[in-house]
């Protein structure tokens, strides 16, 4: 099967990961 | 005028993200204690007025937390 890494684990403080391609 | 949306209004998309999921994280425990980060991820990686949505009517909190949940774990 495919590799759950969505969604991003948000964590405050730290630069969120998400939606780098806007 | 909603504070947070005008705060929103000059950031970028990505600013705009990290201020959501900002103020969604401590929220997001008292409705699920474990998941927190992921829940957040989930919620913050949608559309703006997912999480402002969240944020403005705390109601909703639980709902779009258990529908995060459920996707998280198919």
């Amino acid at each position: 099967g495919s590799s759950i890494s969505w969604p991003p684990e948000f964590h405050p403080g730290v630069p969120w990961k998400g939606l780098q391609n806007i | 005028q909603d504070p947070l949306t005008t705060t929103l209004a000059p950031a970028s998309p990505q600013e705009q993200k990290q201020m959501l999921g900002e103020q969604l994280f401590p929220l997001i425990p008292a409705v699920h204690p474990t998941l927190t980060g992921k829940i957040t991820g989930m919620l913050t990686d949608t559309d703006n007025s997912e999480p402002l949505c969240v944020l403005e009517t705390p109601v909703s909190l639980a709902s779009k937390a258990d529908e995060a949940v459920t996707a998280l774990q198919e």
